[in-house]
């Protein structure tokens, strides 16, 4: 989904 | 993941490191900012909440472990352990003025409505802003002690080192987050004129002190 961003950067 | 990213995590982490080993060997916390480092625990802790609901990798999970740990360790030598060695009266930033504003932003502006991304949209905006304490107070008392700018400039290297991974992912994995980029370019300027001191006085082997 748009909103569900995965954030893999620390 | 790229090299600059990785550097840019591994300088954040020296940075870490530098400052708890400065604090532990000098037995002292003299010219640093408690209210930076609670901010950068605040940051790590409301950043790093997906710890318990999303698993990206090994590295990635010990990374957040160790930033938060560190954090944490940090808080406590200066407002517990070397309480006595704190100034806190040069430590004067207000930080309510960061806190409720970039709080009011993270409901404000962010890729989803929901609890853990506005949690991690105001880590991204605080953080930006996290070092303005420190800055603070090494422009009142008008001096560092070297390995605090050694400190600084580890983390500022840190976040020169993200924004030149976000152009490679840019590029090579069409990957944009205008939210970090924006704000990692804020928090990347506040720190041009500390490596400007850095690189004209202390990379000459004088002491950063500023005139008065």
């Amino acid at each position: 989904a748009d909103g569900e961003a995965l954030h893999d950067e620390l | 993941m790229n090299i600059f990213r990785l550097t840019g995590d591994l300088s954040h982490l020296a940075a870490i490191i530098i400052l708890l080993l400065k604090i532990w060997k000098t037995r002292s916390c003299a010219g640093i900012s408690g209210k930076s480092q609670i901010l950068f625990a605040i940051v790590f802790t409301t950043r790093y909440l997906d710890l318990l609901s999303s698993f990206i990798s090994l590295y990635n999970t010990s990374m957040k472990v160790i930033y938060i740990g560190c954090a944490y360790a940090t808080v406590y030598l200066i407002y517990m352990k070397f309480r006595a060695t704190y100034d806190g009266n040069h430590d004067s930033f207000r930080v309510e003025f960061l806190v409720v504003p970039v709080g009011g932003l993270a409901v404000l502006i962010n890729h989803d409505f929901s609890f853990l991304e506005i949690l991690w949209t105001f880590s991204i905006y605080l953080e930006s802003v996290a070092i303005l304490p420190q800055l603070f107070m090494i422009s009142k008392t008008g001096e560092a002690e070297t390995i605090t700018t050694h400190y600084l400039f580890c983390l500022g290297l840190y976040r020169a080192l993200y924004i030149v991974n976000w152009i490679w992912r840019y590029y090579f994995e069409a990957f944009f987050d205008l939210i970090a980029i924006v704000a990692g370019v804020v928090q990347t300027i506040l720190y041009c004129d500390f490596f400007y001191l850095y690189v004209t006085k202390v990379l000459k082997g004088k002491k950063l002190s500023l005139p008065a």
